[in-house]
């Protein structure tokens, strides 16, 4: 193991570390340089399996799946102190954190150029494994996972693809955690969620099933006129711009009713996850406007 | 850019000096934030090829929040239906501390399943059945 990669100590943790922790760099193309969070398994490092996680964004952070979901530690609401997670995914495995693609959280590029697409993103994260294997030798043999969650449905089925081309590699599997792993699908089932969960009412769901709807057959990714699309637009205004919070529907959004202006801001990510409404007729004067904004 | 959720320990926590000092960060990168607006580009609308493409000798398991509306479990259930691999048995609760924390569908190589009133994060949500779960995964347990 790299000694120079090793956390001697952590901040805000009495006494010493549950397993030995590393934390430092991994080289993928170019000047890229990915962060890596590796921790080793509370129970049997030498015999459990290896396991690699991965959040989505795309752009955020793995170190919030560390720190806030499945690493040996979170952080108090103090930010200065640590808790120990007693459900640490590191109970069974060893576990690497992984940050990407390069912009993200501590992860660099020494030519600042942030731009990437989902291909760049899986061939960075497997130079980034081999690397990974070449710091940690006595990792390489063991058998080998591929996890994440949201936009992680396309970042682990991209990477595994390419790690299951490579033998040397044991890779026995992957898990996705409330993934994208299809945009129709996704879009097309979240109206139906929404009515199912009582997040749009009688009225809309009315209108959808009139304009969008023939013979119990729906088309929500594609609909077939402008009613419908309107119809779909009420959708997404109740689904995400009301202030309820999409990532838990039955929970409260941090922060409140968020603003316009952050609103604003959100759509970015919301278009990574839904197909917009293509209509087939295009929509005139304020309508037009309306489905503009919302795309 | 992340709606409703709070991150501010996070930030404060990674943002400090011996934290930074601690994690070998240099001082030439940036004040880490959860998520960060990138020039990213989504080439796939759909991982179904990439599925098929590894299942035929990995295994996988696709697991679901039933709370959350960003990656809804129905898109998820369709998806992995959709896949035509061979169905192993009925859909089925699975149990956690003797109470049922959601439910399973089982397919050749490949696993569906929900968690019970979790948000988009199940490992947040609820710590113990994640665990229990991705425990019998790696062991390829049911």
């Amino acid at each position: 193991q790299p000694a120079a990669d090793e956390i001697t100590s952590l901040p805000g943790v009495s006494g010493s570390l549950s397993s030995r922790q590393y934390s430092g760099y991994l080289r993928a193309s170019g000047t890229i340089k990915l962060h890596y969070w590796f921790v080793e398994s509370e129970r049997d490092p030498e015999n459990d399996p290896l396991v690699l996680w991965m959040n989505g964004g795309p752009g955020c952070s793995s170190l919030d799946g560390y720190l806030s979901e499945l690493g040996p530690y979170q952080v108090n609401d103090d930010g200065m102190t640590l808790r120990a997670n007693k459900y640490s995914w590191n109970q069974v495995a060893n576990v690497i954190f992984l940050e990407a693609p390069a912009g993200v959280g501590f992860s660099y590029s020494d030519d600042k150029n942030y731009t990437t697409n989902d291909d760049e993103t899986a061939e960075n994260n497997y130079l980034a494994l081999l690397d990974f294997f070449k710091k940690f030798p006595n990792m390489a043999n063991k058998p080998f996972f591929i996890t994440g969650e949201s936009y992680g449905g396309i970042y682990v089925p991209t990477l595994s693809v390419r790690v299951m081309a490579n033998a040397s590699i044991n890779f026995k599997g992957f898990a996705i955690g409330n993934g994208l792993l299809d945009t129709y699908l996704n879009t097309e089932t979240a109206v139906y969620y929404a009515y199912y969960h009582g997040i749009i009412g009688e009225d809309i769901w009315a209108k959808l099933q009139k304009y969008c709807c023939t013979n119990g057959s729906c088309s929500f990714v594609t609909p077939p006129n402008k009613q419908c699309s309107l119809a779909l637009m009420e959708t997404q205004d109740f689904t995400m711009n009301k202030g309820l919070n999409p990532y838990d529907v039955t929970g409260d959004c941090a922060g409140g009713v968020p603003s316009d202006s952050f609103k604003e801001r959100t759509r970015q990510v919301l278009s990574y996850f839904f197909e917009p409404p293509h209509p087939k007729q295009p929509l005139k004067n304020k309508v037009s406007g309306s489905l503009d904004s919302n795309n | 850019i992340i709606p409703c959720i709070n991150t501010t320990a996070e930030n404060n926590y990674l943002n400090r000096p011996e934290v930074r000092k601690a994690l070998h960060i240099p001082d030439v990168v940036p004040k880490w934030k959860v998520c960060s607006v990138l020039d990213y580009h989504r080439v796939y609308n759909s991982m179904r090829a990439q599925f098929n493409a590894l299942l035929p000798k990995h295994r996988g398991l696709v697991y679901n929040g039933d709370a959350d509306i960003m990656c809804n479990f129905l898109g998820d259930q369709k998806f992995v239906a959709s896949l035509k691999r061979t169905e192993r048995g009925e859909r089925r609760p699975w149990i956690y501390n003797q109470q049922v924390a959601g439910f399973v569908k089982d397919y050749d190589q490949v696993t569906f399943m929900t968690v019970k009133a979790a948000g988009h994060m199940v490992p947040s949500f609820k710590p113990g059945a994640s665990l229990q779960m991705i425990t019998n995964f790696l062991s390829n347990q049911p």
